[in-house]
This record gives structure tokens, sequence and C-alpha cells, in this order.
């Protein structure tokens, strides 16, 4: 152990492990969240090559055997708490991305939250046998976060009752899902939807794009790999193109809309459950932020703390570059926000659960809010979150820019939060439509709630305090 | 109006109320920039779209406020004085740090005055000190385990330069002591020279 190190640990002035229960939520879930990263950690099966000494697909290779390796492992060993399989999928994946995560992550809650009974009943089953493995098509090449733009279309054939999917432009290709290029055999798809001669705006579809056997395209199905990016370098992130590819009607996801037979459209209670999924995952986003942030000032701290660098005081050995204020100007206020984040990040998941738990009642009146709060605090996060890695990455000067320090791979596997699952600037306009409404109905005297209360209160006379 | 709110930079629940104003001023900036746009008769999308950075700093500054306001909300919950002490002392950090960065939102709200930045200037320089001592445990509670972290900087025991150099050794470059390159272009290019 590095005697600087060991000094450090013995000049904290509270007890570390404490702490760490209360970032776990509590002592036994700290010690039951260790016993799960032990059964990784100490498992042979999950040693490999560093990614880092890999090719792509090599490392593409390396990251779907270690996929499959844990869906078998989480089933062996009877984990099934969502919280812990995370912890597990966590230090398994390590640096990797996996390239069957949408597959968990995006394309099975889609399927429980917009599927009927009778297509749970159907899908889920196959898609928790991996039979089905499935990514959720929403982005096209020429369409984002304006999800009201997208151009896919499926087309109802009362006749046939089928409907027929096509990417009508160059720019509505499907681009960028994680899974989609080599991997999935299923997408839910989001398209336009049109039945007697009207178009009725988004809706998802689950579509085969592989055969189950062979895992070849489908007919009318071009599908591949996006190429090399920024990161993720072992992530198929693909592209899909629709050639007037038929599905039953079944396929389409009608919990809250629905085409019956005959075409008849029957609208959905709130023109917001579509966003449920990606409400979801940009609440878990924010925890996202918290845990890139304090990995990279774990790097970064500690280094700091074994780094000695110059003189601060003639004659004296070199210091710890931990004892510079600039060094702790750079770190500690991002300590200090991984602590935020975190915090925010718990929130965020208590608040989404308590409010799917109210729409799952009926009650859609806390969604408003909630998809305000997680567009803006997704933003917020990851801004500052990106920056903040980047910051960390540098107070370990040259070092830092190798990639045995990791942060590059934090960096390149965190960076693209800022533009996925909604641009930011986008979603600080999204939040800030939801904070103009509530001012407007302050200021013709109706009472707000929740977090938003605050813009009832009269605007403080603010008297500076004379220092 | 109400009674004047004074910001007390060392409390925590004076300065969740400063992050409040400023958000809530922002906001109430934002709604009169759209409203004004309206007034010179501009269409609702584009008094929407000339109003659109101020709508963003507003949602920024909401945004922070939520994250104040829930750190400061969880101090209540930490039971160990040690560790409440030292996380209070983070929140302070974060809290101040926050308006050290967007001073001018706070001075152009008249929520805080000149002589009072600077005053948070000097105490965000003290907390940096009550910090130090701590850092090291304060990562360490994040309970990253080395293989997680997959990190020779971040190693729990320290020793960054042995584990650096065994890590570089087993770079693929260095499988060969001389790489099959040399004997392809530099032998060959030397022989024409």
């Amino acid at each position: 152990m590095n005697p600087d190190i060991i000094r450090e640990r013995q000049n904290a002035t509270f007890n570390p492990e404490i702490l760490t229960n209360i970032l776990d939520d509590s002592e036994e879930k700290t010690r039951r969240r260790r016993e799960i990263e032990s059964l990784v950690i100490n498992d042979p099966d999950f040693q490999h090559e560093d990614l880092n000494f890999l090719s792509r697909s090599e490392r593409y290779d390396a990251a779907l055997k270690k996929s499959a390796q844990m869906i078998l492992k989480i089933r062996e060993h009877g984990i099934s708490d969502p919280d812990e399989i995370y912890s597990y999928k966590r230090v398994a994946r390590g640096i990797f991305q996996d390239p069957v995560g949408l597959h968990y992550v995006m394309f099975l809650p889609t399927l429980k939250s917009l599927g009927t009974v009778e297509q749970g009943k159907k899908w889920i089953p196959l898609a928790e046998s991996f039979r089905v493995l499935g990514t959720y098509a929403q982005t096209e090449m020429g369409h984002g976060t304006h999800i009201r733009g997208l151009e896919t279309t499926a087309t109802y054939h009362p006749a046939t009752q089928e409907f027929v999917l096509n990417s009508p432009t160059i720019s509505s290709i499907k681009w960028w899902p994680g899974g989609l290029g080599k991997t999935s055999n299923h997408a839910v798809v989001l398209a336009q939807l049109y039945t007697q001669g009207k178009c009725y705006g988004l809706h998802a579809f689950i579509t085969p794009i592989r055969c189950m056997k062979t895992h070849m395209p489908l007919p009318g199905v071009v599908v591949g790999d996006i190429g090399p990016k920024f990161g993720f370098d072992e992530v198929d992130n693909g592209y899909l193109k629709l050639e007037n590819v038929r599905i039953p009607r079944e396929n389409m996801l009608m919990k809250y809309a629905k085409v019956e037979l005959d075409g008849t459209y029957v609208k959905p209670p709130s023109d917001k459950l579509t966003y449920g999924t990606m409400v979801f995952i940009r609440s878990m986003i924010v925890g996202e932020s918290a845990q890139a942030l304090s990995k990279s000032c774990t790097i970064a701290i500690r280094y700091s703390s074994v780094r000695h660098q110059s003189e601060l005081r003639p004659g004296e050995p070199e210091p710890q570059i931990l004892d510079y204020q600039t060094q702790q100007y750079k770190l500690f206020p991002l300590l200090a926000t991984a602590y935020a984040f975190h915090f925010v990040g718990q929130y965020m998941k208590t608040t989404y659960l308590r409010i799917t738990g109210d729409i799952n009642e009926g009650d859609f009146s806390g969604m408003p809010e909630l998809h305000a709060l997680s567009a803006g605090l997704k933003a917020f996060t990851t801004w500052v979150a990106n920056a903040g890695i980047e910051m960390c990455r540098m107070a370990c000067g040259g070092h830092g820019y190798s990639r045995c320090s990791s942060l590059p791979d934090i960096y390149v596997t965190f960076t693209p939060t800022c533009t996925y699952e909604g641009e930011n600037t986008v979603m600080m306009l999204q939040t800030a439509r939801y904070l103009v409404k509530s001012y407007k109905q302050a200021w013709a005297g109706q009472q707000l709630n929740g977090i938003m209360s605050y813009l009832n209160e009269p605007q403080h006379t603010i008297q500076a305090q004379s220092v | 109006s109400s009674r004047p709110f004074v910001v007390n930079i060392n409390d925590l629940a004076s300065l969740v109320e400063a992050y409040k104003l400023r958000a809530a001023k922002l906001v109430e900036t934002a709604a009169k920039g759209i409203q004004l746009e309206l007034q010179h008769g501009k269409r609702n999308e584009d008094a929407w779209n000339n109003t659109s950075i101020d709508l963003v700093r507003a949602s920024d500054a909401h945004c922070h406020y939520v994250v104040v306001k829930l750190f400061a909300a969880k101090l209540s919950e930490i039971g160990d004085t040690d560790v409440h002490s030292v996380i209070s002392t983070l929140a302070l950090l974060y809290a101040l740090h926050g308006i050290a960065q967007n001073s001018g939102d706070f001075l152009q709200a008249g929520i805080l005055s000149v002589p009072q930045l600077s005053q948070i200037s000097q105490r965000l320089k003290g907390l940096l000190s009550e910090i130090r001592p701590n850092a090291v445990a304060l990562v360490d509670a994040f309970d990253y385990r080395d293989e997680m972290l997959n990190s020779v900087l971040g190693r729990y025991d320290g020793n960054v330069y042995e584990h650096m150099f065994e890590w570089a050794k087993k770079s693929p470059l260095n499988q060969t002591e001389v790489h099959e390159s040399f004997h392809k272009y530099l032998k060959p290019l030397r022989s024409k020279l």
C-alpha cells in the first residue's frame, strides 16, 4: 500500500463505511451489493484480455460473450431484485458497454409498459428467454430528439389486418439504436401510424428484423452496424431500413392506443405515455451522471494524493499535488457534485416509481411534472458531469490521457448522454415549457404543488446583506 | 411584499432560498420575455424561439435549485455526526461554488451583494482546506472495487507507477521486441537512402 494513501486514510475524521451505507440506502444493501460484486470478481469466466488491447470486432465479440455469461449466471445465482441485477451487471460490465443492453433497458420495459396483457403473455416470455432479442428503434438518420418529426410509416391494411412498415426516405433510416446492427432479431419500431387515410402520430410496433433460426435479415429489412464511434466500441449501434415490411396487427403495442380490426383508431388517455420509457431512462441517467462523476473523482483524488510534483516551499520535498489549492478547487467541488447527483438520482428513482404507480392506478396528474423534471435534470446533470470528467482527466496531467487511467473510457462512454435520450438543449426547453406554464398558473392565482410551489411565493424584497 | 430576505452565506437553508429566488427570477424573466415578444406582435412560436436562451437559463436555474434543495434535505437523514459534518461541508461547498460560478444571476436579481461575493470566495477557500483531510476517505466511500474502476491511477492501494509499467508492457505493440514493420519499411528505407 502506498504510504501517502495510508496516511490519507488515517487523517479522515469520519468512517467511510457509514457513508457507503448511506449511499447504498442501508448497511444490508451494502453487504449484499459487495457479495454480488464478489460473485463476479471471483468468477474466472469473467476474466478477459484488457479491452484497450483489442480490435473493435474483438471487443464486440468479448462483450457479447460477457453478456451471454452475465445472463446465464444471474439466473444461476437466482438474482432477481432489480437493484441486485444492476449491481451484478455494473461490475461484470466494468468498462464494457453491453451490446444486449437495450434489450433489458428499453425493449422489455416498453413491452411491459405499452403492451396489452395478451401481448405481454406472448412476447415477454420470448424476450426473457432471449429467443426474441430486441432493441428500441426510434431515432432516425434525420430525426432525433424531435420525435414528432420521425418519418418511418406504419400503414394499416384492414383487408389483411397487417401494418406495412416503410422507410420512405434516406433520412428516415433508423440510425443509432444499440444492438441493432448485428445482435437483435426484433426491434420496437416507433413509426407514424396511418389508418383509414389519416395519420395518428407515433406508435410502437414489434418488428421482426432477423430470422430467429439463421439470424439472417428478413425480406425487406436492410440492417447493419453504423461504423466506429467516439466510444461504445463494443456496441453494434445499427441502422435499419424497412422496405414495405408486413407485420400482423397484433404487433402494434396497444395498451393505450388501439387500431380496431376495421382500422378504426382509439385514442390513448394521455399523449405523454409514449414518453414513459424515455422518462424512465432520463430518470436513470441522473444516477449515471453521479456514477461517472464519482468514478472520475475517485481516480483523480487518489492519484492526486500519491503524485508528488514541484516545490511548494523552497528546500522541502515535492508535495502531494492534492496540497495545491488549485488542484483542490478543480476536484473538491466536483466531489461535492458527485454526492449531490447521487442523492438526486435516489430521489428521481423513488419519484419515478411513485408516479408510475399512480399512472397504473389511472392517475396521470404527476406525469407532466415528472416528464419536465426528468428532462431538465437529465440535461443539467449530464452537462455538469461531462465537463467534470474532463476536468478530472486534466487534473491527472499526462497520465490521465492514458487508457490505463480509465478516464478516456469513462469520458467517451458518458459523453453521449448529452445528446441521446433527448439532446440537452431541447430537454431544457421542454422543462422551460412546463416552468412558463406553471408561472402563468401561479400568476393567475392558482396554487401550485410539489417542487413548483416556489413560483407562488411573493418575490422577496431582497436586501443583500452588508458584510 | 414580504419581509426583506437576507442571505446568510454560512447557512445552507439560506442558500437554498437564494437558489430558489434565482430560479423564480429567471423563470419570471423568461416568461416576461415571451410576453414582450407577443406584445410586439410576434407569433407564439417566434416569441418562444426569440426567448429560448432565457428559457434554457431558467430551466438550468430551476434544476440547480432542485439539486441544492435535495442535497440539503438529505442531510436531515444522516444520523452519524462525523459523516453529517463532512457531508454538510460538501453541501455548503456545492452551494457556494454554484453561486460563485453563476454570480451574475445572483447579483442581477439583487439576491447577493458584491461584498458578499468576496466573502463567498474566501469561504470557498476555507472549505477546500476543511475537506482536504477527508478527500480520499470521501472517494473511498463510493466503494468502487479496483476491478470496476479499471484504473491504474485510481487503484485503492495507490501503487500507480509499478502497475502503469506492467500495464504498458502488456500492450500488443510490445509483443515482439522488434515490430515487424521495422523489417518491412524502416530497413528498406535505409538501404535506399
